[in-house]
């Protein structure tokens, strides 16, 4: 999963 | 978080620095594209809406911050403050010819159609090309000041290590993001020519100078 809410990098 | 990640932060922070050093130190942003700057704080804007739905750590709030500060001051600096001194004649790379491809693309290749998640696309999209009227500036005046090749450089090898992020998430967590990835090979091999005549002329001491 990387949606918005799984986002950590910059 | 692993060291490739880290350094690539860092990598991109030290550049944002370098060039707000340089315009603020020289009194002077000649050299320095307008354009891409625009382009830049665009993209700081787009991706990191997400401070106020979501919180991940201190280290990734404090940093995104900083990015879209840094991004604001250093448009106040080329346009207001050391406007006199701003390049616009060599300026002169259409932006909306990147803005609306990566618009019309973000809309169509996304992980989810929500707001926050197409202007995140948006934004990665938009960031790959963002480079492209520095580039411009330094081919058509074919030159670059050295401190303007070490923003360059710090600015382009941070995400050739995200890159390497990217490999060593995918091996040992089992992540990986396709559109990052993507755009992030794209944003790389723009800087690949810069990478050599810097490797091959700055390092060595000597002015980045294109070649005839």
């Amino acid at each position: 999963q990387t949606l918005i809410e799984n986002k950590d990098e910059l | 978080m692993n060291i490739f990640r880290l350094t690539g932060d860092l990598s991109h922070l030290l550049a944002i620095l370098i060039l707000l050093w340089k315009i603020w130190k020289t009194r002077s942003c000649s050299g320095i594209s307008g354009r891409s700057q625009i382009l830049f704080a665009t993209v700081y804007t787009a991706r990191y809406l997400d401070l106020f739905t979501n919180f991940v750590s201190v280290y990734n709030s404090v940093m995104k911050i900083i990015f879209i500060a840094a991004a604001f001051a250093t448009l106040y600096l080329i346009y207001v403050k050391f406007k006199a001194t701003y390049d616009r004649n060599h300026d002169t790379f259409r932006i909306e010819f990147l803005l609306a491809p990566c618009a019309l693309l973000a809309l169509i290749l996304n992980h989810e159609f929500t707001i926050l998640e197409v202007l995140w696309t948006f934004s990665i999209y938009l960031e790959s090309v963002a480079i492209l009227p520095q580039l411009f500036l330094v081919s058509k005046t074919g030159e670059a000041e050295t401190i303007t090749s070490h923003y360059l450089f710090a600015l382009g090898s941070y995400r050739a290590l995200y890159l390497l992020n990217w490999i060593y998430r995918y091996y040992f967590e089992g992540f990986f993001d396709l559109i990052a990835i993507v755009a992030g090979i794209v944003q790389t091999v723009l800087y690949c020519d810069f990478f050599y005549l810097y490797i091959t002329r700055v390092i060595k001491g000597r002015a980045l100078k294109l070649p005839a």
